[in-house]
């Protein structure tokens, strides 16, 4: 099982938006794929109209009181399984912090399910803690979502500090721009001068695009409602990039 | 001492540029303000021109081995002071959770310096974790930006749920229009009808604007590079709103 993650320190940036994307279409390509809703937000739930499961879980899960296949739930979309958004998940950090291997407690739940699935993509909260730890450890990459602004490429200098200390040897980083305007002078900017400095940065960015909001609406990926729009087309060749990767 | 948090789950919503720019107004009107960067992402120190400190402290403050005053910086305005982010903090939850008082440990600190300020403006990262919970206990108000989507709507609700199962009686929720966009036909929507079922939403709303994005640029909030700006103006008419409601 590969497992890829959608992370940035940063909020709003396209996160969610990406993470339900590419599961919808690792899924239609015949990857058995899971998707992990790790943020107590639950958006990621949201958009694939499941409730979030309130209150079950976290603690019962670090005293192995339950398992992770209990929590699975299957989506609309064939092969394309979601662990909805548990509110319990907002005090993970002190729940592992209690455990013998605190950075470890994803992995060790990730094993029993790990042959179920070819493909797992966890959607997380902006944060740099103990759970974003632990999804350095599970992940094989991470997918970084940029929108062209000083902030934004801010936090991508700050996570590669973060690593230069703590190195993550088997850890792929892979960042891309997200929700980028054409019209905006600093966006075009950045586009053009970060790839310079970090080659690293995907060839595919995803444009801001009205669409894309309407995925609450539709509570749906862009890909499913609108495949031949402009973000649909750009999140398939983001997926045909990632999936080069593996 | 009053105390004002900029709050919201989701992320990317304007939290920090409504942080550091009513805090630069608050200062501007007189008011003896400090300005807490609780994110360790650090957007607000940076907006400041201030470096966070590293790894000095969640520790050392919780064991009661430092004050916060130690922490306080004097920042290029008269009158605005601000505790830079400290990267020890994304650990504040399992810091926080050793203590008597988990859910206090920020009430605790701000005590011995509530006489130096008229008012406090903390920022901080998107989470409802303990450390949301801390912020809850001390503020008085909760500034809660909005970007008219459904998604950032919905945690508005999810953050009502929150408070009817566990009240803070004492707490003001402001919520109010965040980077919004008239040419999108679902802000529009939003902004019309959503003021009709909460009705403590603030009149004042704050249009998206580049420049705003210009903040990481100049490295100051935009009321004082561009006062005479679109948002500068209705960050203006934000704070006379606030104001009053203190
Ligand atoms: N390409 C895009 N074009 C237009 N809007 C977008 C795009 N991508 C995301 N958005 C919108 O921006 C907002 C933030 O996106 P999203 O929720 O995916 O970010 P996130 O990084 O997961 O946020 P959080 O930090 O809260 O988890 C959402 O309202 C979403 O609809
Ligand atoms: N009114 C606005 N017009 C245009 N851009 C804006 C506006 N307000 C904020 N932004 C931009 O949107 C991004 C998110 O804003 P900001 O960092 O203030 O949000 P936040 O809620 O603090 O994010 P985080 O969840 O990461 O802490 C920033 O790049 C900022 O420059
Ligand atoms: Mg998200
Ligand atoms: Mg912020």
């Amino acid at each position: 099982m590969k497992i890829l993650a959608t992370y940035n320190i940063k909020g709003g940036v396209g996160k969610t938006t990406t993470a339900t994307n590419l599961a919808y279409l690792a899924a239609w390509e015949g990857y058995r794929t899971l998707l992990w809703d790790l943020d107590p937000q639950g958006a990621a739930s949201f958009y694939f109209r499941i409730k979030p499961k309130l209150e079950t879980g976290v603690r019962g899960l670090m005293r192995k009181k339950s398992a992770l296949d209990e929590a699975v739930k299957a989506t609309d979309f064939e092969g394309l399984d979601l662990i909805p958004a548990d509110f319990s998940f907002r005090n993970f950090d002190i729940a592992a912090s209690d455990t013998k291997q605190p950075a470890k407690q994803l992995l060790r739940l990730l094993r029993p399910i790990s042959s179920e699935y070819d493909l797992l993509i966890i959607d997380s909260a902006p944060s740099i803690s103990l759970t974003s730890e632990n999804i350095f450890y599970a992940a094989d990459m991470l997918l970084i979502p940029l929108i062209p602004t000083t902030l934004s490429v801010r936090t991508y200098y700050q996570l590669l500090d973060y690593f230069r200390k703590r190195p993550a040897q088997h850890l792929k980083l892979l960042p891309f721009f997200s929700m980028y305007d054409r019209r905006r002078a600093l966006h075009r900017e950045i586009m053009r001068t970060l790839p310079n400095e970090f080659r690293e940065i995907l060839n595919t960015s995803i444009p801001n695009a009205k669409k894309v909001e309407r995925m609450g609406l539709e509570r749906a990926p862009v890909v499913h409602f609108a495949p031949q729009s402009k973000p649909a087309r750009a999140y398939r060749k983001l997926w045909a990039e990632v999936e080069k990767k593996f």
